[in-house]
């Protein structure tokens, strides 16, 4: 039997709360 | 307020509904507030952080990015239907600290405080080379344009008597040589075909405001101008709640004390000629 090695699995993106979204564009 | 140990603000994402909602009270707070140039809306919440405020409540510190739209502040069109301000026009934005309580579902500003600034002359080069940057207000030629493109409206009107409010903005354009200028007007007692003497004319107490925008093109032997006013319906204005939990006077003007129309018109009229 060949196993598949154990791929760590990725961390799911950080999510940064702040700042938020830009609405129209940055000046 | 003294210091309470322990006390720890909750994190919250900038983009959460709740944040939104803070800060979308925090921008009408501006453009209810403000008596000068354009409405602002919002760009970007910066940070958030909600402090517990006892006995009950909570308190939103908020840093806001606005930036400035086409609607002259006393223009009625509501802010979510003005135009943001584009980058080769030479874009204005706003910085601001809030805070905002929270309680029983209900927001209230308790601090604001905001500084607005124009774009770099680099950034506005970097979009649009030939775009004129914004002029100071105070500039000889745009005085100059102000005080001709006024005097041409008035001698076409043939109605009241309209005197300067505020210059609001303006931009001089190298070709053709001529200098763009927008600034605020008012109605005053005076009806402009009998004005002699334009110092002796009172704003009425029912102000009626209108917004100018006024090109004047320098050419050889004189000049040419060109302007088209809006003229906003009066607006009747609601007392805001303030801090100390008083009723403050109305925002926009004491002396504005019309009802509501049944009817309410459209946003704004355009009226008087167009020179």
């Amino acid at each position: 039997n060949v196993a598949q090695p154990s791929v760590p699995v990725a961390a799911g993106p950080v999510v940064r709360p702040c700042p938020g979204r830009i609405r129209h564009f940055k000046i | 307020a003294p210091h309470i140990p322990g006390l720890v603000y909750r994190e919250l994402d900038c983009d959460d509904p709740e944040t939104e909602q803070a800060a979308l009270v925090a921008v009408d707070y501006i453009n209810n507030h403000v008596l000068q140039g354009y409405k602002h809306t919002l760009n970007q919440i910066d940070k958030v952080k909600v402090w517990p405020r006892r006995p009950m409540g909570e308190v939103f510190e908020l840093e806001i990015d606005t930036l400035e739209t086409t609607c002259y502040i006393r223009d009625p069109t509501p802010v979510a239907n003005c135009t943001v301000r584009q980058l080769m026009e030479h874009a204005v934005e706003g910085d601001c600290d809030f805070q905002v309580l929270k309680q029983d579902g209900q927001f209230t500003v308790l601090f604001a405080k905001c500084d607005s600034s124009p774009d770099s002359a680099e950034d506005v080069r970097k979009v649009c080379p030939q775009c004129p940057l914004l002029a100071p207000l105070n500039d000889t030629k745009v005085v100059h344009a102000v005080e001709v493109a006024l005097t041409a409206f008035n001698t076409q009107s043939n109605g009241s008597y309209f005197q300067l409010v505020e210059v609001s903005r303006a931009q001089l354009v190298p070709l053709p040589p001529s200098t763009y200028v927008e600034f605020a007007v008012a109605a005053t007692d005076c009806v402009a075909a009998e004005v002699t003497d334009p110092a002796k004319c009172n704003l009425l107490a029912e102000k009626q405001y209108g917004f100018c925008k006024a090109t004047l093109t320098e050419k050889v032997g004189g000049e040419d101008v060109a302007v088209t006013c809006t003229m906003f319906q009066t607006q009747p204005v609601l007392p805001q709640p303030q801090p100390d939990g008083t009723e403050a006077s109305p925002v926009a003007d004491s002396a504005v004390t019309a009802p509501p129309p049944a009817d309410p018109p459209a946003a704004a009229l355009v009226v008087g000629p167009v020179v």
